[in-house]
């Protein structure tokens, strides 16, 4: 059986609430190291890959095992009943027809309590190959959600071009177009509003903006975004939460 | 116009 508590509900609200709009039903799948998913969103062009380790649970127990399909927008509705400094507990059995989710609020000696039911999806599990990536760039998530949105007033596609200056990201559209190029830089107080460039080989990439601004729904689990790029693979944007990761996977846009 | 390529041309299933 799974019993894995979390010490603070608001992670998995803000994990659901980030992908629910990319991705409808999915598996998570259970076992020893902790709770993971991975699906893609309905056109087949992005890549969701989460990981919670079970290193971010206390208790986790997961004795085989186990995958609960979940429909994201029931899961919604009930993490919804949860206060985000709720302690958040999900329990299912070895082969579970329903997750049963508990929530507890010290403060207010309240206990609420929820079951809902799963469902068989017959996921497609892509492998994600090691990469070495060109360029690596950590930025703040909120100037990285600023920038696709307001790119994506202008246009559908941007390109983000690396090189040892910066990182330009520029589009074109109808009524014009515009940029926005950052150096690095280093902030001494707060080195989450730091921008750091690592770049082997200078990489420039298209992107769907659509896809973009739908990641950044995830900006509040990390101060900080990760940005992978090497020519001809697709993106990685990378949330880093206590125990894990939120990872989205973009196929670039090819030719003109 | 550019072309929007699945990321399973990319990925392989497993």
């Amino acid at each position: 059986m799974l019993e894995a508590r979390l010490e603070q509900a608001q992670i998995l609200k803000k994990v659901v609430e980030a992908i629910k709009d990319l991705v409808q039903d999915c598996n998570f799948d259970c076992n020893d190291a902790g709770i993971q998913l991975q699906a893609m969103d309905n056109s087949h062009v992005a890549l969701v890959s989460m990981k919670l380790g079970s290193e971010g649970f206390s208790p986790y127990r997961c004795d085989r095992n186990i995958a609960l399909g979940i429909n994201l927008n029931s899961l919604m509705k009930v993490l919804r009943a949860a206060a985000n400094e709720d302690l958040l507990t999900l329990k299912a059995e070895d082969q579970p027809d329903s997750l049963n989710l508990l929530f507890e609020s010290s403060s207010q000696d309240r206990l609420s309590e929820y079951d809902i039911k799963l469902m068989d999806i017959d996921q497609e599990h892509l492998g994600i190959p090691d990469t070495e990536y060109a360029a690596t760039i950590t930025l703040p998530s909120a100037e990285f959600q600023r920038i696709c949105r307001d790119l994506s007033a202008l246009s559908e596609s941007v390109s983000i071009e690396a090189n040892k200056d910066g990182v330009k990201f520029a589009c074109s559209g109808d009524i014009g177009n515009g940029s926005v190029t950052l150096r690095p830089h280093t902030n001494v107080e707060d080195e989450d509003k730091s921008t750091k460039i690592e770049l082997t080989e200078p990489v420039n990439l298209t992107f769907s903006l659509k896809y973009l601004v739908n990641f950044c729904k995830a900006s509040s689990l990390s101060a900080t975004v990760r940005l992978c790029l090497s020519n001809e693979v697709p993106l990685l944007v990378e949330y880093q939460m206590g125990a894990g990761y939120l990872r989205f996977y973009l196929a670039p846009k090819i030719g003109d | 116009t550019s072309n929007q390529p699945t990321i399973q041309s990319f990925f392989q299933q497993r």
